[in-house]
């Protein structure tokens, strides 16, 4: 590896997407998770963490992202399609360092086949972190045709952070296109790459967690003024636990109740202690609608989806996109409701749970697996029926039933040897419960 | 004898090789003419990054990886040739 002789002093970086391209057939949501992705294998091996930030905020962000053409006001202009693809400015105080360009001229692709899926996506039950598992927002590129955007992103991001080129058979910082380098959710650097980048930022302080850089969704429109008789805090109390859905959302844990809903932030912190209201959040969700039963956040492509009786909505950020959907479209027998619903960020597969019997459907092929449903005992010691199940920021597995969570570490099917714990002192921010009856364990799994 | 490159691509070549760093851009007061020796071994730099058999010639597999799809950022950085890389 080579070390250009500059690197950021600060660990978080900002980045925004200033232009997308032109010709391309990815969609700006694509873009904007493939530069996450690329952004994420390097921040995963080192200390440095990536935030994406909106063209409202107060600065300028450290990695400004434009697909441009031809001469494009820096001394490296594009040659049109082939050739030059793309570069990035190393580390500085330059208004310009960190920026990263790619030729708008090229056929950028992504989910052109990159050889086989690994077995390992195969298995079931393996909980990564919270990543983006992404789908081609059309057919995958015949192979041969199109550049690799995920692939040329993580070589450029390689200079924003003070690498220069290497020689080495295996790094991604080779000056040549090599093609595309597989799923981005499970990409890692090479042994060169990790070093060069070590050798600037250090390794990570801690296993390698992705944490999400997307923005979480804006905050809900300020409650209307209540009137003077209205309760102080109106709303059922969040302490009694027994939500009907609760999900992960961009890093934040929504917890749904009736018509109301409160958001935990990353950083444990309620957002407010009165819940907000459905429908003024969730724009577009049918008056009718007063108790979701299941919600996730969909990985290809971020949507949002809400579940209530054998229907479910879908959402880009807060708007509503489209009409009602049967939950059968998911695989589900007609008129079947969910208890709860969960995505595998790493596989792309999503679990829908009635009672103890569970459905999988497969997000990239959009259609739902064959030989389900199965029996929930697989997932040993978890509350049947539970309330919702989600993945956390950190990669382990919550099922919720009443007041209580049951926790199955980051790749496993055994519930810890704790659970169920109370998940008021855990998730929000009330006090532990009175030693009362402890929620029933279910029986073992045979 | 490997067939002598043709005059256009030794031209392009020098040219590709001062681009990406290879070679020190030429300095129109000392006109100094490229030793063949420097330019050998410009070459053989190039072709180690581009996984090339290092003959030091512009020959027909060395000239196709120049029109090969890349980064725009030079491969050797600084003065050609005399920043320090890292070896294992």
């Amino acid at each position: 590896y080579a070390l250009s002789g500059s690197m950021w002093k600060k660990r978080t970086l900002t980045w925004r997407v200033q232009s997308f391209p032109q010709s391309s057939a990815l969609s700006q949501e694509t873009v904007r998770t493939l530069m996450h992705h690329a952004l994420t294998a390097w921040g995963v091996e080192s200390g440095l963490r990536f935030r994406e930030v909106g063209s409202q905020g107060p600065s300028e962000p450290d990695i400004l992202i434009d697909f441009a053409r031809a001469y494009h006001q820096d001394s490296y202009p594009f040659d049109g399609q082939g050739g030059t693809l793309a570069h990035a400015f190393f580390p500085g105080e330059h208004s310009i360092s960190g920026d990263t360009h790619f030729d708008d001229e090229e056929t950028w692709t992504f989910g052109s086949k990159a050889g086989p899926t690994p077995s390992c996506l195969a298995a079931p039950f393996l909980v990564w972190g919270w990543g983006t598992q992404l789908q081609p927002t059309l057919a995958p590129f015949p192979d041969g045709e199109g550049t690799d955007l995920f692939a040329v992103a993580v070589h450029e991001f390689g200079h924003a952070l003070g690498l220069g080129h290497s020689s080495a058979p295996d790094s991604i910082m080779r000056p040549f296109y090599q093609g595309p380098v597989g799923n981005p959710a499970e990409y890692r650097l090479s042994q060169d790459d990790r070093e060069g980048l070590q050798q600037l930022y250090g390794k990570a302080p801690q296993p390698p967690y992705d944490t999400p850089t997307r923005k979480p969704l804006a905050p809900p429109p300020p409650p209307p003024a209540l009137p003077p008789d209205s309760p102080s805090l109106p709303g059922p109390d969040r302490c009694e636990g027994n939500f009907d859905a609760i999900a992960n959302i961009r890093g934040e844990t929504f917890f749904f109740k009736g018509p109301w809903f409160w958001r935990l932030q990353p950083s444990g912190q309620l957002v407010s202690p009165r819940p907000a209201r459905l429908h003024r959040f969730w724009e577009g969700l049918p008056a009718q609608v007063q108790v979701i039963q299941a919600a996730y956040a969909r990985h290809p492509d971020g949507r949002i989806l809400l579940f209530s009786g054998p229907q479910f909505w879908v959402f880009q950020d807060r708007q509503l996109e489209g009409a009602a959907r049967p939950l059968s479209d998911l695989g589900l027998p007609p008129g079947e409701a969910v208890d709860a619903v969960f995505s595998w960020p790493l596989n792309g597969k999503t679990y829908l749970i009635r009672g103890r019997r569970y459905w999988r459907y497969d997000e990239a092929a959009a259609r739902p697996d064959p030989g389900y449903p199965r029996d929930l005992s697989l997932w040993e010691g978890a509350p049947l029926a539970p309330d919702d199940v989600t993945v956390s920021n950190t990669g382990d597995t919550y099922f919720f039933k009443g007041a209580h969570y049951w926790r199955f570490p980051k790749g496993s099917v055994q519930a810890e040897p704790d659970s169920p714990q109370p998940m008021g002192p855990k998730w929000l921010d009330c006090p532990a419960p009175s030693a009362g009856p402890r929620a029933p364990r279910t029986p073992k799994a045979t | 004898r490997a067939s002598e490159p043709a005059a256009q691509d030794v031209s392009l070549g020098v040219d590709w090789l001062t681009r990406y760093g290879y070679l020190p851009p030429p300095h129109p007061a000392q006109a100094q003419l490229q030793s063949p020796a420097k330019l050998r071994d410009a070459i053989k730099v190039m072709q180690r990054f581009a996984g090339l058999p290092e003959t030091g010639l512009l020959d027909r597999g060395t000239v196709a990886a120049m029109h090969k799809p890349r980064c725009s950022l030079p491969d050797v950085l600084g003065v050609a040739g005399l920043v320090k890389r890292r070896r294992r």
